[in-house]
């Protein structure tokens, strides 16, 4: 048994969440935050049968997708105020960030 | 040292809660969201000296009660317009799903 | 590579992400909730290589301060309808309660 960690962005959310019910795959939805951002993202827990890790990942894999986002830029004032360091920085921000993690007891009540 | 991740119904979320102060288990509440009736459940996250995860485990099962929930029916509308199949579905929600993984490192700063 | 899980205080929360985009370290936060005092608190998932895990730490030590804070006390009503036990009780929260758990697979997709 293996715990997936899975930071997607909310627009993948949903469809991910599709992909894993259509598959049977047991999950949990976080709404967490990116700390570089500051935006909105989504976290999947997913608890699975070591067997079918690779399954998931496939699926993570294929429903997510890497898209650019615009971030305000940082106050930048130097001594003439020169402004020219104003416009927004694009980031690509991923499709994903996955982590497998090994779990010891798995249980249900 | 290990980390539990318990995943509870919100109706267990608070006696639950409870239940870890008087037995002196320390734990932090996620609000979380079942991936499969995208209803609001609870996560607990609790670290726990590797001689206690027994009487972590046993407050959970003890206090968390497998329960009934009903989901709306998938949208299916077929060729003559029947809608023979859009009666509520019911799903039984387990008490808690229990996943304990392994802490290589613990620090209170 | 590790996933450090890092709850601390909500004051201490925007220091910490701003450290942490500073020395690149990449995080997601999570609004979280203390058992005990049932206040809101933040907890910070934090996939690292293993080499930097000791930068992180010392980022989150030096970032994170224990504070006194109050909370209401438990509703005590004695025969005599003695009230003297109804001062706020004080607890120190300590600046961070951080975990460092094993990681077998780091995917980005
Ligand atoms: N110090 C820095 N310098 C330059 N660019 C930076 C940077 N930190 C982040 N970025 C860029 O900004 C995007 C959004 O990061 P954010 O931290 O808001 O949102 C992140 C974060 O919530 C999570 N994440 C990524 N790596 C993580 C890790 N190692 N641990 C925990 N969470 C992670 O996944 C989200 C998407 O990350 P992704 O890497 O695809 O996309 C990142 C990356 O392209
Ligand atoms: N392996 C795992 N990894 C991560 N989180 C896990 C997990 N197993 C369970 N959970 C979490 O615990 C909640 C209760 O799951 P339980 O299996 O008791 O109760 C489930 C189960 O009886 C049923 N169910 C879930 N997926 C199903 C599926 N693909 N087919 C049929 N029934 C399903 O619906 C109930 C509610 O599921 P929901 O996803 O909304 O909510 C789940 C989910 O948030
Ligand atoms: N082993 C663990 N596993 C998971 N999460 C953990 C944890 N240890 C600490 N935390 C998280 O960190 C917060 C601060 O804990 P700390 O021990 O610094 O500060 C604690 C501690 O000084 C005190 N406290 C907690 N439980 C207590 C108890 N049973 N008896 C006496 N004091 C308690 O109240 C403060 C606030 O606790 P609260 O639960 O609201 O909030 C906790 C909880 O959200």
């Amino acid at each position: 048994m293996k715990l997936i960690v899975a930071i997607v962005q909310d627009k993948d959310a949903n469809t991910l969440s599709s992909e894993f019910v259509k598959a049977n795959v047991r999950a949990t939805k976080l709404s967490t935050t990116g700390g570089f951002l500051k935006s909105g993202n989504t976290t999947f827990i997913i608890g699975i049968d070591d067997e079918r890790v690779e399954d998931v990942l496939k699926i993570i894999r294929e429903t997510s997708h890497a898209r650019d986002q615009f971030m305000a830029p940082p106050v930048n004032v130097d001594v003439t105020g020169d402004s020219s360091m104003s416009y927004p920085i694009e980031v690509q921000v991923g499709g994903a960030t996955v982590f497998v993690v090994p779990v010891e007891q798995f249980h249900r009540f």
